[in-house]
């Protein structure tokens, strides 16, 4: 565990964190992407199903059911909840995100490191973790004026993917045996997605305005 | 020792 690592974590988790409160405190998910928070649940029930064979550590076991239940915790608010369900702008949430679970799902079959069901899977939930955050884009360019929460929440997702970029660079450098390659291709693929959105969030902000995604 | 894959991360 390292500095960078640790900081991704957290900001990955205070993501979530900012996410829930704002559907909670605000009882609205005006501007989410349920179809971004669908794939994210794909994401971690498929990758955390080592959950019941292998043990890291405790934080990473802690860690992985704290990210399984804000994932269906969200979904739940945004699709069942009697109140935020009816704040879910359905007609701006329109990407096509079957293709996306389909398309991962085609490159886990030909490129994994090992052809068996839970390394497939577990290569498919890193494939699609990389574009899941693209329905959210798209919806948050159809959204126009977007709230502090939703653009403040899409901003701490980029900053964990970019964290964990330098925890990377930084095993690579300290530790002999450190190499994943699939992680670090997708991984950069899924933060290169980001540079759009983190360019007007930041001249937004520097302008002291409202986050608007031409 | 070559490097190898771990999934110790998240």
């Amino acid at each position: 565990m390292n500095v960078f690592r640790l900081a991704g974590d957290l900001t990955h988790l205070l993501s979530l964190v900012v996410l829930l409160l704002k559907i909670v405190a605000t009882k609205s998910c005006r501007g989410v992407s349920a179809k971004t928070q669908e794939l994210y649940a794909i994401v971690f029930v498929t990758r955390y199903l080592d959950l019941l064979f292998s043990f890291v550590s405790l934080y990473n076991s802690v860690m992985k059911v704290v990210f399984l239940g804000s994932a269906f915790s969200i979904v739940y608010f945004m699709r069942y909840h009697k109140v935020v369900r009816h704040t879910y702008d359905r007609e701006l949430d329109t990407f096509r995100s079957s293709f996306l679970v389909a398309g991962s799902m085609v490159l886990a079959l030909l490129i994994n490191s090992k052809y068996t069901f839970f390394e497939v899977l577990w290569t498919f939930s890193i494939y699609l973790e990389a574009v899941a955050i693209l329905p959210q884009l798209v919806m948050l360019q159809r959204t126009g004026n977007i709230d502090n929460l939703t653009g403040n929440y899409v901003f701490l997702l980029g900053m964990y993917r970019g964290l964990y970029i330098l925890n990377w660079i930084y095993r690579y450098s300290t530790e002999r045996r450190y190499w994943q390659m699939i992680v670090w291709v997708s991984g950069i693929i899924q933060t290169a997605l980001y540079a759009d959105f983190f360019y007007y969030y930041l001249k937004c902000w520097n302008e002291n305005r409202t986050l608007v995604i031409p | 020792e070559s490097r190898g894959e771990m999934k110790d991360e998240l």
